[in-house]
């Protein structure tokens, strides 16, 4: 699971 | 990536083409709000500073780059176009948008994830985009009639933000991490603002009225 501070949304 | 979010990511899309269809087809940009696109264009370069340092998907990527462009492209057009400029409705569209662009810097430095430039720029973005729509409600109110296209481009940017709470509720449940609370709040209260445009636009649909809004 991604570190929730890389934004993967846009 | 889940169906709601990629739904989302569409329905925008489909919004910004739509407008650019509306400003290509008919060189004009009648009812169109200069203060929402510069907002618009606000957003997306501080929510897309990440585009050169993290490479997240080459969807990612062309999507960031699509939405920079294209949001400068319609800034340019009705500030700079010879043809487009002159149907701007510049005594329409008075509102006061740097008012929105300092409350929200503001609320970016008290309110973010992490005290860094990137982070606080991206909350500022996430900010600005819940309130950028108000210039263009604003500009639509003013003007009552609301043609076809314009109506359209409201619509599908408002349903955009609709499928992304839904894209935060699916993630909430399948991610064990996820949290984006400054997302969420402001992506309900984005949507929220759209609610008495979308009432009006589905009853002038329903009657296959043409879409006036009381002024």
């Amino acid at each position: 699971t991604e570190p929730s501070s890389v934004k993967d949304e846009l | 990536m889940n169906v709601f979010r990629f739904a989302g990511d569409m329905t925008h899309l489909i919004s910004i083409l739509v407008l650019l269809l509306k400003i290509y087809t008919t060189k004009s940009c009648s009812g169109i709000s200069l203060k929402t696109q510069e907002l618009y264009a606000v957003v997306f370069v501080t929510r897309y500073l990440d585009l050169v340092t993290d490479f997240i998907s080459v969807y990612n990527t062309v999507m960031k780059v699509v939405f920079i462009s294209s949001s400068l492209a319609i800034v340019w057009c009705i500030r700079r176009h010879k043809v487009v400029r002159r149907s701007y409705d510049k005594e329409l569209d008075t509102f006061r948008h740097w008012l929105l662009v300092g409350a929200c810097a503001v609320l970016a430095l008290v309110v973010h994830e992490k005290f860094s430039f990137q982070e606080v720029c991206w909350a500022f973005s996430i900010y600005l985009e819940a309130v950028a729509i108000l210039p263009q409600l604003v500009l639509l109110q003013r003007s009552g009639n609301v043609d076809n296209l314009t109506g359209q481009y409201v619509f599908f940017l408002g349903a955009y933000r609709a499928f992304y709470i839904l894209n935060w509720i699916y993630r909430y449940y399948s991610e064990q991490h996820f949290t984006r609370w400054i997302s969420c709040v402001s992506g309900i209260v984005q949507t929220a603002l759209y609610a008495d445009f979308f009432y009006y636009y589905f009853i002038s649909w329903k009657n296959n009225s043409k879409l006036q809004l009381p002024a």
